[in-house]
């Protein structure tokens, strides 16, 4: 759809405009963390594969708080420049649910999105660095 | 900034690009204007040209709107969520969804639909894209990964210019700043760049 000026959007679309876009699911699980179970952690687990922060497409991911999710967390976190607390904080889903490219962020499991910065860098800072 | 594994860009001997449009989305003139100009903002700090032409086959970019699968294996998934896509050079598809609010032009940041998305902001970022770019983590760069809607974001920063210049190159007419309209970049908070 296509409005060649804000104006020019019809009421009908203002009033489904409260409709749910894909990713706000994904909010009811604010506080989650590693070692739970919840029912819907597969399709985050699908968003993590989808942008290249889990590597590996099995069939049927699980519902499981996993290792494997808490490092893609991790790795998202470092690479939207936020806390790296490998949990489902409310800044976390924040950017998680915003609309983006589809384009993966990780690609081939090499993620130089973040200059490549390891996460040792944000807990201990051995990086030497020249300002320009 | 970053690129695509392997680095790939477009030759040496292809740097005057054309491209075109997907002949049944019937895309009037004022929404590829809206091309031409996100466009321009990579050829002002490049070598690269790019010219519209009518004979999608034979252009070196090719732009389509589609809605859910489209048959590259990545689907689109209705309002909001995923904007678009792009391939790496020199594949030249570059794909938005049909099923967004596009909103061609005026102020964007004034639309009273929550989904509202500016084409041009997508635009930019997605040629990005078509000329070997990866994401970045700078906020303020076009080559961030997301986008608020009802936000413009079209200029090129510091970070984009970079990377770009990189794979080809300075436009020997660049003067250093592609930023005509300073209202028209999004806030930054700083962050400190290495």
């Amino acid at each position: 759809r296509f409005f060649p000026n804000i104006t020019d959007i019809p009421p009908w679309i203002k009033n489904n405009a409260t409709s749910k876009a894909p990713w706000d699911a994904f909010n009811k699980f604010a506080g989650c963390r590693p070692g739970e179970k919840r029912e819907g952690l597969s399709q985050l687990k699908q968003y993590f594969n989808h942008f290249g922060y889990i590597p590996n497409s099995p069939s049927n991911f699980s519902e499981d708080f996993d290792d494997e999710l808490e490092k893609a967390l991790k790795s998202y976190q470092q690479n939207f420049k936020l806390n790296v607390t490998g949990q489902l904080d409310d800044q976390t889903l924040q950017q998680i649910v915003r609309p983006r490219c589809g384009n993966a962020d990780v690609i081939n499991g090499t993620s130089s999105m973040n200059s490549g910065r390891s996460s040792s860098f944000h807990t201990t800072g051995h990086l030497h660095t020249t300002a320009h | 900034f970053s690129f695509f594994p392997g680095t790939p860009r477009w030759p040496s001997n292809r740097q005057d690009l054309t491209y075109s449009f997907l002949p049944a989305n019937g895309l009037t003139d004022e929404v590829k204007a809206v091309f031409t100009s996100a466009f321009q903002k990579w050829s002002t700090v490049t070598p690269l040209t790019f010219t519209q032409v009518d004979s999608y086959s034979s252009a070196d970019i090719t732009i389509g709107f589609y809605t859910g699968d489209h048959g590259d294996g990545e689907p689109f998934d209705g309002v909001l969520g995923t904007l678009a896509h792009a391939f790496s050079p020199t594949s030249g598809r570059l794909h938005l969804d049909g099923d967004e609010n596009w909103v061609v032009s005026g102020d964007v940041t004034k639309a009273s639909v929550s989904t509202a998305v500016d084409l041009e902001s997508v635009a930019v970022h997605e040629i990005g894209h078509l000329l070997g770019l990866g994401h970045s983590s700078v906020e303020d760069a076009i080559m961030y990964p997301s986008i608020t809607s009802r936000t413009r974001k079209v200029e090129l920063a510091d970070d984009d210019i970079q990377g770009i210049q990189l794979l080809y190159g300075t436009n020997p007419n660049y003067n250093g700043s592609t930023t005509s309209n300073t209202q028209e970049r999004e806030s930054s908070g700083g962050d400190p760049r290495y």
